[in-house]
């Protein structure tokens, strides 16, 4: 049985993207079995492990025409595969909007995915649209990445009613597996203020593991790694295995 | 008669409102009279500035309720409007599908306005939906913030295929302005990588003003200020004063 993860924040540029890659490697390299599902047409979470899918993308396991099996794809690690996006998903929010059920068609399609993975991380776009919708309401839970940076903490209250509206309307069961801080420098008072702020809204919310911020994640994308394969022992890897530490304990 | 002029790109976190409030304060601090119309749901322009609107925002404009000049609200800096966005932009991408003319109700919002501004700025969401076309609609052209990282370089094809669209069926004078070297750290060998592929990419498009990281522009609207009140010598106020200057000299 697995626990489907959705990773998401309306801010941009937070670390969603970052988070699905290294967390679901780190998980990955504890030898359980893990899919990454990129629901943002920017693809990031696909082109950041070297999958550039023509098609058979999640838009068209969403939309009916190929079986989710077939569009997922391998990635060079063992223990990791990837059901990737592509641009055709930019006009799935229009397209969606007058559909039976549209809420739920990224439920339908990993339904038949659940029993082979341990862990799906669903990696989304920086909005409350549908595509985020159907994350929510296809998810166990929520992992929130928080960039320690002032406008950061504008949007969590909307995000939080966002997630309430769904919990009552579309997935009465949807909890928040953490707030995840990241991008957190050490040297800087503003990183500090942040974590404060979020420790005091959220309170044990909050992850113990918080991602420092470190060149080697955002170098690692351009040569298709997660960062556990970049350079392992940079603070980044350390970090970001210690949240799959973290992870795997709170669900055991 | 005034400029209008889009600032976007759908990568989350480029540093669009941070170029959108800095731009216009360092041409406003110039004695021109500057608009930031504030066109994204998450409503940074409008807080990083400390307008917080409850209603007569974009959105009431946008839809007809209420004129636009009665949504234009002062900052505390003289020469600088703002017409700001709330959360009840967030309905506006579905709510128009439907409606006549749906690219160009910004365009429709904006006319009236023309005439009192030298300079009309316009902060959009991170995606290249509705809302951002009806910003590449109303302008007369584009600046994109490109940040100096990896993943920034992925989006820039489809942005430009979206600009060429709306410039062919919508808005034939739509223009680049420049492309916008942000959050450059020289201690970095992925910034030099990044800038290098950007100049080779866009040529003399690029901005020849690059914006440096410098935590001073992050820190500044936790105190409703643009960086150049907040801290006038800081490297990033610089940075905004010598774009706003190249801006200005292009446009003579
Ligand atoms: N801890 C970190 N240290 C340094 N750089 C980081 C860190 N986490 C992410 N980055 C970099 O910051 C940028 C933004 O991160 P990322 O793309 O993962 O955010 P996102 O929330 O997925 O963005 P979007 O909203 O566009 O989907 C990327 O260039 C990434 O490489
Ligand atoms: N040159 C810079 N140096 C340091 N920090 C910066 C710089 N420019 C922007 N930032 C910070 O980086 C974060 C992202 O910038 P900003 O919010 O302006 O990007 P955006 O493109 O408007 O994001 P979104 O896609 O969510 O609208 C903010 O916290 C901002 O304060
Ligand atoms: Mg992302
Ligand atoms: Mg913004």
């Amino acid at each position: 049985m697995s626990k489907i993860i959705a990773i998401t924040n309306q801010k941009g540029g937070v670390g969603k993207t970052s988070t699905a890659i290294n967390l679901s490697a780190s998980i990955a390299a504890l030898e359980k079995k893990v899919l990454i599902v990129d629901i943002d047409p920017q693809s990031n979470s696909s082109s950041g492990l070297g999958i550039i899918a023509e098609k058979d993308t999640i838009y068209e396991a969403m939309v009916g025409i190929t079986p989710p099996e077939n569009c997922v794809v391998n990635s060079y690690l063992p223990f990791l595969d990837v059901l990737p996006a592509n641009i055709n998903l930019v006009g799935a929010e229009v397209e969606f909007v007058d559909v039976q059920a549209r809420e739920f068609k990224l439920k339908n399609a990993i339904e038949p995915l659940k029993d082979k993975y341990e862990y799906i991380f669903v990696d989304c776009p920086p909005s409350l649209g549908l595509l985020t919708l159907n994350a929510l309401t296809a998810s166990d839970s929520v992992i929130i990445p928080v960039q320690c940076e002032y406008f950061a903490l504008e949007g969590l209250g909307q995000l939080l009613n966002t997630i309430n509206q769904v919990k009552k309307n579309l997935n009465p069961d949807l909890m928040i597996e953490g707030v995840l801080l990241t991008m957190f420098d050490t040297r800087l008072r503003l990183s500090h203020q942040v974590v404060e702020e979020v420790k005091k809204y959220f309170g044990d919310k909050v992850f113990k593991s918080i991602i420092h911020r470190n060149v080697r994640i955002s170098e690692a994308p351009s040569h298709s790694k997660p960062v556990l394969l970049y350079d392992a022992l940079s603070k980044g890897a350390l970090d970001y295995m210690a949240l799959a530490e973290e992870i795997i304990k709170n669900n055991s």
